[in-house]
């Protein structure tokens, strides 16, 4: 790219020819405000107990790791790999340290199966109260481990949406200016499957997740359009997409 | 509904072109307030050790308790190499913090610290007006009973 002048391609050489200690270190320190970014932007879903100086010091590893496995011959840029890379290893040192606890995450594939249990018996959406009920566990319970999981990113639709933008795939990621016609092709083709299991939820699940994914509103608007708390439409989000999920399976 | 969709798309994408720059000077600025408190004996670390504390000061959410959005996927980076943003981001400085004078190195933290408040400046505007956009929408919604 236009900004890869001289003196840092010189870098990139010096260093990819000798392995240069101090080379390698010119270049972390040079790239490293792209670490501050990435980490203010993951740092933004997650619960306050996690300190953003965490956040920094993993993604100080994932541009160390990108820095040493970037090819520059290949003429892809380097910011975008490494962003991903650096997204990628904070998200896998959070995972790591089981900051959404075990338990969540085992509710999570429970919530998952009895929603599906109930959604064929009923023929439509359970309430909280009939999934806790189902569950055998208090509403309150539930509905704190649906909040979780919206907030953390374990549950939602962007894979689904943009699965070009998943870490696991941040590895290929060149510098994508223009995605291929089969890309293109592809990405429609899962949009109009998504919106037509769209429109078979019930009102106010579709009306959650059309306003997030495709209006691109806060939670605080998509609060005020449904006149509940934010914490309530994290709920709601996870609820909808276990839904939708569970349509699309069948 | 469509025009409004377009245009709260549009600056969506702006302020996220201007919170990735923002970002980056952030970066780049203190970096270099480390390396001037160093020449002024108040630092006596390495840089390169200092980098996580350097690199998460104004980084907490401050008041709100609850998110903006769920930890969502990083926005595509701006395609550089056109503005004047990116003359001042072609600045090699970081790469010879240790070599430069002192004078050479307050020209450039100089230079970064004017278009932090342009690319401030501009970015507060810009999500005035996406948070103006994201209501009218949350009005359409709303007023067709959700
Ligand atoms: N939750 C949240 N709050 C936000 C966001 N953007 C701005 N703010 C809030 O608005 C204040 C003013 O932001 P600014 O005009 O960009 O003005 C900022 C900006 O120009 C600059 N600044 C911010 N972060 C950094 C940094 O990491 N390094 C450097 N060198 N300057 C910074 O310092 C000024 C004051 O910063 P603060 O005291 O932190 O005060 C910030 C902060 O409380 C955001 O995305 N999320
Ligand atoms: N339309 C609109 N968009 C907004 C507003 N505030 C923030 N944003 C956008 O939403 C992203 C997340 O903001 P956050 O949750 O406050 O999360 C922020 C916040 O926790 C922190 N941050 C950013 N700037 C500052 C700052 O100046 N001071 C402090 N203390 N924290 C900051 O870094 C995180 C990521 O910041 P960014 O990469 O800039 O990304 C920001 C920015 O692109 C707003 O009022 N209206």
């Amino acid at each position: 790219g236009p900004e890869r002048t001289d003196e840092i391609g010189a870098l990139w050489a010096r260093f990819k020819a000798t392995g240069d200690e101090t080379a390698r270190e010119k270049l972390i320190i040079h790239y490293s405000p792209l670490v501050k970014f990435v980490a203010g932007r993951v740092g933004a879903g997650l619960p306050r107990s996690v300190d953003p100086g965490d956040l920094v010091s993993y993604g100080i590893f994932g541009l160390i790791d990108a820095i040493d496995k970037f090819e520059p011959e290949r003429g892809f840029k380097f910011e975008t790999y490494a962003i991903n890379r650096i997204k990628g290893a904070i998200l896998d040192e959070l995972r790591a340290l089981d900051w959404v606890p075990r338990s969540v995450r085992a509710k999570a594939r429970e919530i998952e199966r009895s929603m599906a249990e109930l959604e064929h018996r009923l023929q439509r959406t359970p309430t909280d109260e009939e999934l806790a009920r189902h569950m055998g566990m208090p509403v309150e319970e539930l509905q704190d481990v649906l909040g979780k999981l919206s907030m953390v990113g374990l549950v939602g639709l962007d894979d689904l949406l943009d699965p070009e933008s998943s870490t696991t795939r941040g590895d290929m990621i060149a510098d994508r200016t223009e995605p291929s016609p089969e890309e293109n092709y592809q990405k429609e083709e899962t949009r109009r499957v998504l919106a037509e299991a769209l429109n078979k939820l019930p009102d106010r699940e579709r009306l959650v997740l059309t306003l997030y994914y495709f209006e691109g509103l806060t939670l605080a608007e998509i609060g005020e359009v449904l006149g509940v708390t934010e914490s309530r439409v994290c709920q709601l989000h996870a609820k909808s997409v276990l839904s939708l999920r569970n349509r699309l399976s069948e | 509904l469509e025009q409004l969709r377009a245009r709260k798309a549009l600056a969506s994408e702006v302020e996220n072109e201007l919170s990735y720059y923002r970002r980056v000077l952030h970066g780049r600025i203190d970096l270099i307030r480390f390396e001037q408190r160093r020449r002024r004996g108040e630092e006596t670390r390495r840089l390169i050790d200092a980098l996580p504390e350097i690199l998460s000061e104004q980084l907490g959410r401050g008041g709100s308790e609850m998110p903006r959005t769920f930890v969502t996927d990083l926005p595509p980076l701006p395609d550089t190499g056109r503005r004047d943003i990116d003359h001042i981001l072609s600045d090699e400085v970081l790469l010879r913090l240790d070599e430069m004078s002192d004078e050479r190195l307050q020209v450039s933290l100089d230079a970064l610290l004017a278009m932090e408040r342009e690319v401030s400046e501009s970015r507060r505007r810009v999500q005035q007006v996406e948070d103006r956009l994201g209501e009218a929408l949350a009005e359409r919604y709303r007023s067709v009973g959700a």
